[in-house]
């Protein structure tokens, strides 16, 4: 564990607990993607089987436990509890092109070809893309309230910390897994035009919204 | 170059 990962891990933590409070407090989910959140859920529950064979740290097994239960409970919150609230004409991604193509490549790229590794690959490889429905959402509604772009943001640096950390393991630990660091790469690259315009606007005090 | 062995990253 090294600084980097550690921040990224509660980059993630935060940006996860921030959607679900605005979602709770609020009793709203206006202008969140359901789609995105659950590819999220999608992501924790195909890398994350081995929760219960694998153990590599209380730290690890709790995060994983708590990442899945809020992905679960803010997918439970959009479509069920909060669903009057959800803005569906919106969210019109079609996160099958995500996932068919994600699935695929799952197969052809991976480290091994084995059922557990090729879901790990599969989670890898989709959570690069997970974002897209909803960035495609704030991009057709023109806007987003301030609290889901903070949401956005800690999202967004969970993996660029990640790649960091990736760098400090491979001249460290010479650790080095090119799948996950091309998707992460891929991940990150994504949220530029997003960061760019949090930086120039959120962090000016001004409302997110894009010139429609 | 020690690649993947299990998983230890979130």
């Amino acid at each position: 564990m090294n600084i980097f990962r550690l921040a990224g891990d509660l980059s993630h933590l935060a940006a996860i607990i921030v959607l679900l409070l605005k979602i709770w407090k609020t009793r709203s989910c206006a202008g969140i993607s359901g789609k995105s959140q659950i590819l999220f859920a999608l992501v924790f529950t195909t890398r994350y089987l081995d929760l219960f064979t694998n153990f590599i740290s209380p730290y690890n097994t709790v995060m994983k436990m708590i990442y899945l239960g809020c992905a679960y409970a803010t997918v439970y919150l959009i479509y069920m509890k909060f669903k009057a609230t959800y803005d569906g004409n919106h969210d019109t991604f079609r996160a099958e092109f995500l996932v068919v193509p994600v699935g695929g490549l799952a197969f052809l790229v991976n480290h091994e070809f084995s059922p557990l590794e090729i879901l790990w690959t599969f989670s890898i490889y989709l959570e690069s893309v997970a974002i897209l429905p909803q960035l495609f959402m704030i991009s057709k509604t023109g806007e987003a309230e301030t609290i889901t772009t903070h949401y956005l943001f800690a999202l967004g640096m969970y993996r660029a910390l990640y790649l960091i950390n990736w760098i400090w393991r491979y001249y460290f630990e010479n650790f080095f897994d090119l799948i996950a660091i091309v998707a992460g790469c891929v991940q990150t690259i994504l949220y530029c035009d997003f960061f760019y315009l949090y930086i120039t606007k959120v962090l000016q005090g001004k409302k997110l919204s894009l010139p429609a | 170059m020690v690649q993947w062995s299990s998983h230890d990253e979130l």
